[in-house]
Formats: C-alpha cells, sequence, structure tokens
C-alpha cells in the first residue's frame, strides 16, 4: 500500500506501478521533483527514475547505439559510474562491454538536468499546471524545447509530462503513444501526495 | 538542495543493478 505522504523509497515503487501497469509500453518514467534555489526561484531537479527499455531488444541494439566512437564513450563513462556507486575499479563482467542504448544514454544524462522558472518540457507543464503530450518523431524534432527534440535523435517517439502536487512526472517511449485519460489519472492518483 | 545528489545516486545505483540483471538473463539460454 502506497502512503499519500512523500516519500523517497514509495516514489520508486510508484514510477514502477506506472510503467509496468501501463497498457502502452513506455521506455522509462521520471518524477521531476519541484524545489528552489539559492535566489528563490524554482526549479525541477531529479527526483528519481524507473527504466524499463524498449520491448524490442534486438531493434534497441541495431538502431540506437551510435557510432563505435559514441559507445566507447558511453562505455567509459558507464565503467566509471559503476566503480563511483560499487567502489570497486575490477568490473569485469559483460555489464559495461555490452552496447549502452541512445535510451538508456538519455535517461542517464537526464540524471544530470533541471529546469528553471517554467523552462524545457517539464518546466513548461509544472508551470501551467497542465499535462504536455508530444507524440510522433516529427513533432518532437520541431519542438521547441530541448529536451523534446534531444529525446527524438535519442530514438523517442513520446514524450509526455503530466504535472503533480510537487513535481512533474515524465514519461518517454520508442513507440508511438496517443494521449490517454487513463494515464493521467495514474499519475494524479499516484503522485499527489502531501508534501 | 542536499537531497538530490543523494536522489541521484539512489537512481543510479538502481539502475546499473537492473541493467545487471537485464543482461545476465539476456545472456543465460533460461533467460527471456
Amino acid at each position: 500500500p502506497l502512503t499519500p505522504h512523500f516519500n523517497q523509497e514509495t516514489l520508486q515503487q510508484r514510477l514502477q506501478a506506472l510503467i509496468e501497469g501501463a497498457r502502452e509500453s513506455w521506455t522509462y518514467a521520471i518524477f521531476w521533483q519541484s524545489s528552489y534555489d539559492y535566489s528563490g526561484a524554482s526549479v525541477l531537479g531529479w527526483g528519481d527514475g524507473y527504466y524499463k527499455g524498449e520491448e524490442d531488444k534486438t531493434k534497441a541494439k541495431s538502431k540506437n547505439s551510435g557510432s563505435i566512437s559514441e559507445q566507447q564513450h558511453r562505455k567509459k563513462v558507464l565503467r566509471e559510474l559503476n566503480s563511483l556507486i560499487s567502489g570497486s575499479t575490477t568490473i569485469t563482467d559483460e555489464q559495461v562491454d555490452e552496447e549502452v542504448t541512445d535510451t538508456e544514454w538519455f535517461f542517464l544524462v537526464s540524471m544530470t538536468q533541471s529546469f528553471v522558472n517554467g523552462g524545457g518540457l517539464p518546466g513548461q507543464a509544472f508551470f501551467n499546471g497542465s499535462p504536455v503530450w508530444v507524440a510522433g518523431s516529427d513533432r518532437l524534432a520541431g519542438s521547441p524545447c530541448e529536451r523534446a527534440r534531444q529525446g527524438q535523435v535519442f530514438g523517442l517517439q513520446t514524450l509526455v509530462c503530466i504535472p503533480s502536487a510537487n513535481g512533474v512526472v515524465e514519461l518517454g517511449s520508442t513507440e508511438m503513444i496517443f494521449q490517454s485519460l487513463d494515464l493521467m489519472n495514474k499519475v494524479r492518483y499516484l503522485f499527489n501526495f502531501n508534501s | 538542495n542536499g537531497d538530490l545528489p543523494i536522489a541521484r545516486a539512489k537512481s543510479l545505483q538502481r539502475f546499473l543493478e537492473r541493467r545487471r540483471e537485464r543482461l545476465i538473463s539476456a545472456s543465460s539460454p533460461y533467460g527471456r
């Protein structure tokens, strides 16, 4: 059972429940948490994320893995992150030798991002208090928001931001997914906890 | 906000652990 209060641990459960329980095939879910920076400006920063991956793994591998040098760079970063997290420099298993897909990379890079004063797709959704649903490569590529354009470059076809009480739930998919009231209701139910 | 780096570290740890599980499962003859 999920408590109505904001909690870092249940946040992960909520994101997982949202994605694993959905009829649509979402690649990842991120919760952007609202706070204020030193100047008092509203900022959305990384709260938590759940990466599920693509349904068709072969497609993800063959199409979405970048150039050889890009792969080498991604693997190097992943190796360093592994060392940082595990505290060990002797990571020998196939984990880091396996190709890092575009959506995995997009998800990882997202951890370093934040959106100030209504900027970006998540900021826009939070500022206006209404969901933003962008479906289709062309629409993502033509979006004024850099995050949407970046998502398209990394193979996303659908990017959605739904505001909640103290943040924004973002979902991305490599599939074309049209607006779903059911999903928005689920987000409202799972993420409108008291702060 | 001092909590955000901790949130990122936890998310990163989960992501790496799940990735390892996915790859082990994919390489196993009994995997998916």
